[in-house]
C-alpha cells in the first residue's frame, strides 16, 4: 500500500524542496522505497539529488502532456531505495497548456500518471512550486496527504490560512481523502524570540498536527544541493542530517511503521 | 518621467516583498513620489504596510479584470511620499481569467491599467510572486527595468539564468526598452563561506550590474511585518533600516538623482 504525499506551501523559500529531498532520502536509508517527484519548474529537486538534464531528456513535463509514459523518465539516484522524477525548464509552460483542456481533466492528470507506479513505492513525495496554480491543484488531487514546511518567520505563518483553505475546497469537489500529515517548522533559530513566539503560535493555534521534530537553521543544508547530493551523503554528522532522519523515525511511527 | 520597477526573482523567499516595502519606503523619506504595487496573492507587500483589507475590498485583482479603475483602489500608508495598490486573496484567481482572454491582450492588461497612474509617482515598483507566470510577465511587460533579489544560497544562483532568459524572451517580442536595474545581495551572512563565494560568483560572473550595497540578515526584517510597518518605521537604528536606506541613495545616484 503506496503513500502519496504533497510537499506543499504557496510561500517560497519555507524550505518545501530540502524537505522533499531529505525526508526521501532519509526513508531510502531507512529501506523505504521512495519516489521523489518534481512538480516545481525550477527543479531544485531534480538538481539536488545530482539530477542533470540534457537538452533532449524528458521530464514531468512530457509525462503531463501525454508525449511519454512516467516509467519512460524514472531516475535513480544515489540512494537505493530512492528513485527520481525530474522537472526541467519547459514544465514552466505546462500550466498553460493544461488550461487548454477542461475544467474536470485539467487537475487530475497528474494522478492517472502517477497510478501507473504508485505500487512500485512505498512512499512518493511530490515538491510542489511556490504557488497554489494548476501544478500544485494537480499535486494536491494526487496526493493522500499534505505536508507542510512552514519557517519560523511571520510572513510564513500569514499564509498559512490560505493554503489550509485551498486544500479543504480540494479535499470537498476533488479528493475527498485528502488530509494534512503534518506541519514541519523549519529554519528554526532558536536565539531569536521571533522563531519562538512563531513556534508557541503555530503548536498552540494549529487545527493542523505539528512535528515534535523541528529543523534548525544549518548552512550544510544550504551547501548540500550545489554537491548535488542530499545532506545524508553530504554531511550525516551535521544537526541538519540527524533532524531529517529524526523526521524520517516520527514519520514512520505515524505511520505504525517504526 | 516615471520608472516603472518590477522586483522579481522566481525563487521564493529570497527578499522581493522585503525590498519592495522597504526600498519603496526608504525612497518615500527621501521624498520621492513611490506607488507600491503588490501583484503577488500572498499579499505580503500590503500587509507589510500594515494595509487589511475587508471581504468586500476591491484590490488589484478587479483592476485586472476591469471591475474597477486604479485610482479607486490606491491606498495611502503611513509614510506621506508612498502609496500602495494592494492585492488580496482572490488574485490567486486572476491567471485563469487572463488565460481567457487572447494572447496578445493577456500580457498587457496591467500595462494599460498603470499608464492611468504613471504621471503621478516618480517610481512605481511591483512586487512579484515567486514565479515566471501570467502575473510576472504583466508585470515584466509593464515596467521599465528589473531588479532581481538574490539570497546568497547556491538554490538561489540556480535559478538566476532561467529568469535572465524569461526577461530576454521579454524584451524581444513584448517589451523592447526593458532592462535590468540591478541584483540586490539579500540575507547575506558573512560568517558562512557560502555566502561569501554566492557573492564572489555573481559579482564575477553577472552580466547584470550588481549594487554595491547588501542587505545583510537581520530579525528586525523580518519582525517588522507583523507590525505592519517598514524598517524605517519600525526600527530605523537596525542595520536592516540603514541597509535599504543605504540602498536608495545608491538607486539614486544610479538615476543621476542623488
Ligand atoms: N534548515 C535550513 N537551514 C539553512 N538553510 C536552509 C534550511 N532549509 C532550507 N535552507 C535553504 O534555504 C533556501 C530555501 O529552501 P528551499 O529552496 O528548500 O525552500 P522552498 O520552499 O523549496 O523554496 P521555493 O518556494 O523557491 O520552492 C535554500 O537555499 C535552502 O538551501
Ligand atoms: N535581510 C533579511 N534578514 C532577515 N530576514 C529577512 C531578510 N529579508 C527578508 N527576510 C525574511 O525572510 C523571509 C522571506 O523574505 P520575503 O518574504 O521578502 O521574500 P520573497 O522573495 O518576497 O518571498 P516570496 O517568494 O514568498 O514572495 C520573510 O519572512 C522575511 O521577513
Ligand atoms: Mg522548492
Ligand atoms: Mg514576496
Amino acid at each position: 500500500m503506496s503513500n502519496v504525499i504533497a510537499i506543499a506551501n504557496q510561500k517560497g523559500g519555507v524550505g518545501k524542496t530540502t524537505t522533499a529531498v531529505n525526508l526521501g532520502a532519509s526513508l531510502a536509508v531507512a529501506e523505504r522505497k521512495t519516489l521523489l517527484v518534481d512538480m516545481d519548474p525550477q527543479s531544485n529537486a531534480s538538481s539536488g539529488l545530482g539530477i542533470r538534464l540534457d537538452s533532449g531528456d524528458k521530464h514531468i513535463y512530457h509525462a503531463l502532456v501525454g508525449e511519454c509514459g512516467i516509467r519512460e523518465i524514472v531516475r535513480k539516484s544515489e540512494l537505493d531505495f530512492l528513485d527520481v522524477v525530474p522537472a526541467g525548464r519547459d514544465l514552466a509552460g505546462a500550466e498553460a497548456e493544461l488550461y487548454m483542456m477542461n475544467a474536470h481533466d485539467r487537475v487530475r492528470v497528474l494522478k492517472k500518471i502517477l497510478e501507473q507506479v504508485r505500487q512500485s513505492y512505498k512512499y512518493i513525495f511530490i515538491d510542489c512550486p511556490p504557488s497554489l496554480g494548476l501544478l500544485t491543484l494537480n499535486a494536491l488531487v494526487a496526493s493522500d496527504s499534505v505536508l507542510v514546511p512552514v519557517q519560523c518567520e511571520y510572513l510564513s505563518l500569514e499564509g498559512l490560512s490560505s493554503l489550509v483553505s485551498t486544500v479543504e475546497k480540494v479535499k470537498e469537489s476533488l479528493n475527498p481523502s485528502l488530509f494534512f500529515e503534518g506541519i514541519l517548522l523549519t529554519m528554526v533559530d532558536l536565539r531569536t524570540n521571533l522563531a519562538r513566539e512563531v513556534e508557541y503560535e503555530v503548536r498552540s493555534n494549529s487545527r493542523i498536527p505539528v512535528y515534535n521534530t523541528t529543523v534548525p537553521r544549518n548552512v550544510r543544508l544550504s551547501e548540500a544541493p550545489s554537491h548535488g547530493k542530499p545532506i545524508v551523503l553530504y554531511d550525516v554528522t551535521s544537526t541538519g542530517s540527524r533532524s531529517y532522519l529524526q523526521l524520517a523515525k516520527e514519520f514512520l511511527a505515524q505511520k505504525g511503521e517504526a
